[in-house]
């Protein structure tokens, strides 16, 4: 299956 | 000192009732050229990002920048006490603790205020770099929240795939499986219920039905919505304000 990712990998800041 | 008043509280009303359900404790940074806000979900996956522009209020005043904390859940206990045809103006001083919610319908010199506590929310903003997308598409808000409910019942994921002409919303879960398939086109008659497509480079996305879920709760705010898609950026969901909007971007499900 597929998994979540979070906003991290792509805005450094969050 | 600001002032900010809404000619109907109607409109404040949606613009929360669009992101209260996944935020809860959102800074809304107030200053000259209007008021803005964002917030990330606790799981961090989803970020709200609003703005509300001069031109979306009756009478917009802000000397000084001022710092709004607020929990979402407290204001809209209070929302629900104006009447939605009411004017609402926001006022709080330049170093405020609490801010006055005030409620007036002109028609009957009825006067509510209400004050709410303030908040010291530490949350950093985050400055969002125009991104680059492979897919725009700009389609009816109602037909987009259908979809995205009809389809989310079935399974917890719903996957986008757009290619040149086709747009196709595909749901697959343990009780079975749907499909949404879309084409672009034009309604000279009633220009909202068009479905435009810009595409780049085809995309195939995968996204959480419970944050889409949250997302389509804007669609109170705007009869449209733009989806903007890549595979190398979270998608971006946006409901455009007479001035302003109120911008989701979602992170995708990725092969493990």
């Amino acid at each position: 299956g597929k998994k979540q990712a979070t906003l991290a990998r792509f805005f450094s800041a969050v | 000192m600001l002032e900010a008043k809404f000619e109907e509280a109607s409109l404040f009303k949606r613009i929360i009732d669009g992101f209260k359900d996944c935020v809860q404790l959102v800074n809304f940074q107030c200053k000259e050229d209007g008021i803005i806000a964002q917030a990330v979900d606790d799981s961090r996956v989803l970020l709200v990002s609003l703005e509300i522009g001069i031109e979306a209020f009756q009478n917009y005043r802000c000397d000084h920048p001022v710092t709004l904390g607020i929990d979402l859940t407290s204001l809209s206990k209070i929302l629900r006490c104006g009447n939605n045809s009411d004017t609402l103006t926001l006022i709080a001083d330049d170093t405020p603790d609490t801010v006055l919610l005030l409620f007036e319908d002109t028609k009957k010199d009825r006067v509510a205020e209400y004050s709410l506590k303030l908040m010291d929310i530490d949350a950093a903003f985050l400055k969002i770099e125009d991104l680059a997308y492979d897919c725009t598409l700009m389609m009816p808000s109602s037909e987009f929240s259908k979809i995205v409910r009809d389809l989310s019942q079935l399974s917890d994921s719903l996957n986008i795939m757009i290619t040149k002409e086709t747009i196709k919303f595909v749901a697959d879960g343990d009780i079975g499986s749907g499909s949404v398939i879309l084409k672009p086109f034009v309604n000279m008659d009633k220009p909202e219920d068009s479905i435009k497509l810009e595409m780049d480079q085809p995309v195939d996305l995968t996204f959480g039905s419970k944050y889409l879920l949250d997302i389509v709760k804007g669609s109170a705010l705007a009869e449209k919505v733009g989806i903007r898609l890549s595979s190398e950026a979270p998608a971006l969901f946006q409901f455009d304000l007479k001035s302003g909007y109120l911008q989701f971007f979602l992170a995708p499900k990725f092969n493990d």
